[in-house]
């Protein structure tokens, strides 16, 4: 089954 | 201080409008060239980056940067306040504790003013990477709210497909399966009523469809919404907003685990 991933593993912060 | 007035201010309303089930606060950076607000929804699983120029306001002074954190239930409460057809001016101090919403009938015989408190609001930004897509499909707004609305009936996923043939959204659940093919309009006499599709390679992502239909709620601004997609990192769902910015959307994919 497929999971939902996180924005901020793609984005990382300022 | 800061000023900026919008003889349209039915279009801040329709931007609130395509923001506040996603998010319960956010913080707006104003400045010279324009005000800007990022922000996750509580999952951290989508962003919301607004962009509202300076020269697309009527009239606009920002002496200093300062950032307005804001509830946006309350702000929706201050908005349903507003006509739809009035002018509405948002004016701060500089290093304000309070925001003030002015509301003007188009004729001026009747002025409304609310002031809302702000919030000191502890948000990260993050940072985008430009990111040349595998695939760019646009297409109407209308018709990509449609479909999210239709298809997230059957399933909690949508699968999008991006190939040179066209786009396929299709989802399945505990009923059955449904699915929606888009070709490429080959001919149209208006622009806005094409689907696009700007391909580098073939792209099959899958995404939770209760953030799809949030982005929808944003189909007022636009006629027209653009898709980004490349294997394996976030979509990109955007609305321009006239001659004033825009509001994009990033969803996190679901990968296999």
């Amino acid at each position: 089954s497929k999971g939902q991933t996180r924005i901020s593993s793609f984005f990382g912060r300022n | 201080m800061f000023e900026a007035r919008l003889v349209q201010g039915a279009l801040l309303k329709k931007i609130l409008e395509a923001i506040k089930d996603l998010l319960t606060e956010a913080s707006w950076d104003c400045a010279q060239g324009g005000i800007q607000l990022q922000a996750m929804d509580n999952s951290h699983v989508s962003l919301v980056s607004l962009t509202l120029r300076s020269d697309g306001f009527d009239k606009y002074r920002c002496d200093r940067n300062l950032t307005m954190g804001m509830n946006l239930a309350s702000m929706t409460k201050i908005m349903k306040c507003c006509g739809n057809d009035e002018i509405i001016t948002m004016k701060a101090q500089d290093e304000p504790d309070t925001v003030t919403f002015m509301f003007e009938s188009k004729n001026g015989d009747k002025i409304s003013e609310y002031e809302m408190k702000l919030m000191n609001l502890d948000q990260d930004h993050l940072g985008i990477p430009e990111t040349d897509y595998a695939c760019v499909i646009k297409m109407p707004s209308g018709e990509f709210a449609r479909i999210c609305r239709d298809l997230s009936q059957f399933g909690e996923s949508m699968v999008i497909a991006c190939s040179k043939n066209g786009i396929k959204f299709s989802t399945s659940g505990d009923i059955g399966t449904g699915n929606v093919k888009l070709a490429q309009t080959s001919s149209v006499d208006k622009e806005e009523e094409a689907v696009i599709i700007e391909m580098q390679e073939p792209v099959t992502l899958t995404f939770a469809c209760k953030y799809l239909n949030n982005f929808a709620k944003a189909t007022p601004l636009s006629p027209v919404v653009s898709l980004s997609l490349s294997p394996d990192v976030p979509l990109v769902v955007e609305y321009k907003i006239e001659d004033i910015g825009y509001v994009r959307y990033y969803l996190a994919p679901k990968i296999e685990d």
